[in-house]
Formats: C-alpha cells, structure tokens, sequence
C-alpha cells in the first residue's frame, strides 16, 4: 500500500474548459476516493458529451468517415497503463482501457482487435459514427477532401481526394500543421 | 483530446486522456492520447502531465513525460511545461500543442504554443465549481 500524510492534497484538472468533465471526475473521487476512477468518470463523460468536438463520439471522423477512440489510464503509484487506439464501435473507450490495464498484461490494444477484446469485457459494440460525422464526412468530400494529411502521392492530396499511391518524388517539406488537431 | 489528472488523498495519482483523434486522419492513425509519455504521464511523489494538440508532433517528443521529469528536478508546473515544449525545435509550420501539470503538492500549472487561448479547469475540495485557469500562449 502506498500511504500518504493526511494533508496529500486532493484535486482534479483537466485540458480544457470542459467542466462537466472536472465535476465527473470529481463526484467520482467524492464517491471513491480513488484517483483513477476519477480520471476514468471525467473522460467517460467527455466521451458520450455530444458539445466536445474533439473528444466525443460522433465527430471527426477520418477519411473514410469512420470515427473511432484513442484512450489511456495510467496509474501513477503502480505505473500500471492501460491504453486502446484506433478503437471503432465501442462508447467507454477509457474503460476498455481500464480493462486492458486490470486485465491483461499488456499496455495498449489497437484497431478493431481493441473492439474485439472490449465485447469480451462484456462492453456494447455501438458505431460511434453518427448523422453529424456523416455530414461532416460528406462536406470534406465535395470540398476536395481538404484538409488531407496525405504528401508525396498521386494524385496530389491537396486538391485531390483519394485513392492515393506514392508519388514519384518526395519533397522535403513537412507541410504546415494548422490541419486541425487531437 | 481531454487530458485529465486526478490526486487522492491516499497518495493516488492518476493521469486519462481521450480523443476521437484528428478529423480527416488517415485510417488507423494514432495520435499522442492513447501514448503514455505522449498523452499523459503521472509518478507518484512527483507529478503528473497531460497534452492535448498537434498529436502526430506531440508524441515524438514526450512531452507529458518530459514535464514530469523537469518537476522531479524542481520545476513547477508551469516551468516544467514551458521547458518540455520548448523542447519542439524548432517546431513545425502551424504547430500547436498545450500541457498541463500537477506536482505532487498540488500545484497546477500549463503552457501552450499555437493557440489563440488555453485555460485549464481545476477542482479542489470545498469549491463549488470548477474553476480555469487561463494559461497564455
């Protein structure tokens, strides 16, 4: 056991003004005590909160339309992570991550192998896409598919949607970033 | 991406991030969040860190683990976070990113480059609400 003097300090932060997310996390330390279930309930709550854009299913989604979760826990008295990526069809993605840390003995599970493992877990396989990601999909299409992440193929992804293949030659520039972000 | 860091008072420190990633990702790409050192970092005694931004530059530099180790040396939290951004160099075109971090104290502290703002929000027991910290860029 990993004990404290009773004056450890107690508190929840989080990026962001995002306060639904710091009073659930919160609540959940109240309620607990446990700082990992605090972090736990705030992400859960940010993940099925349909106003936080780049956090919440149903939005960004990449370019084939589909939206999917990164998620990691970590433990910092055990060192203990848990972590899923690329996860699709799955809500509570920072409980499966949870789950991969409590168990498995693994750090981090990817793709639709993640989805996999979490239905194991007993979690509900849900799309995480919604009308919202469709239309938003639908917009980046007809604009040309812009802004793309793609460099160095044909046809070229700065005014051209897919399929790509490599392009002949490479350029050296890394390309501006302001694309948008996590 | 949220990042978010919470301390018990049974010595309990913990770090959670989550994203629904860059929208217009290439399939299967994977961004700073779900990467311990990346996304989140937390040592008890220590601290904790948390990022959010530009993934795909954020996760090859640690940045969250980077701020943890500059407050293991002494740093507060907002010079710890100061200190591991400014390890990006020189940084990309466009490029932004923001961390957050908690020493062992419960001193809150962020930074941020890229950003029109950033602002951190913070509960502690006895408030009522949480309350931001606005943290310039």
């Amino acid at each position: 056991m990993h004990q404290q003097p009773a004056s450890q300090p107690v508190l929840v932060i989080n990026t962001w003004p995002f306060v639904n997310a710091t009073r659930a996390a919160f609540a959940a330390l109240s309620r607990t005590g446990s700082a990992l279930d605090a972090v736990e309930a705030g992400c859960l709550q940010a993940e099925a909160d349909q106003s936080l854009e780049s956090v919440s299913y149903g939005h960004h989604p990449d370019e084939a339309g589909n939206v999917t979760f990164d998620a990691m826990l970590m433990n910092g008295v055990t060192m203990e992570v848990g972590a899923v990526a690329a996860m699709p069809d799955i809500l509570e993605a920072v409980s499966v991550a949870r789950a991969v840390m409590e168990r498995t003995g693994h750090t981090m599970l990817v793709g639709d192998r993640a989805a996999d493992f979490a239905v194991e877990m007993g979690f509900k396989r849900r799309s995480l896409n919604t009308d919202r990601s469709a239309a938003d999909w639908r917009q980046w299409r007809s604009g040309n598919c812009q802004p793309n992440f793609r460099r160095n193929v044909q046809p070229p992804a700065d005014h051209s949607c897919g399929p790509y293949r490599p392009a002949s030659s490479r350029d050296s520039n890394p390309g501006n970033r302001r694309l948008g972000h996590d | 991406t949220i990042g978010m860091v919470a301390m018990d008072a049974g010595g309990g420190l913990a770090v959670g991030t989550t994203t629904n990633g860059a929208a217009h990702r290439v399939p299967g790409r994977v961004g700073d969040t779900a990467v311990v050192g990346a996304g989140g970092y937390a040592k008890a005694g220590v601290g904790a860190a948390v990022g959010t931004g530009d993934g795909d530059i954020l996760m090859r530099y640690l940045l969250a683990f980077a701020a943890v180790s500059e407050m293991s040396l002494g740093a507060s939290p907002e010079a710890a976070c100061r200190a591991a951004l400014a390890s990006v160099r020189p940084p990309p075109s466009g490029f932004h990113g923001a961390l957050a971090a908690v020493d062992a104290d419960g001193n809150v502290g962020g930074a941020c480059i890229g950003f029109d703002s950033f602002q951190i929000s913070v509960m502690r027991p006895g408030m009522p609400e949480p309350s931001l910290l606005p943290v310039p860029c």
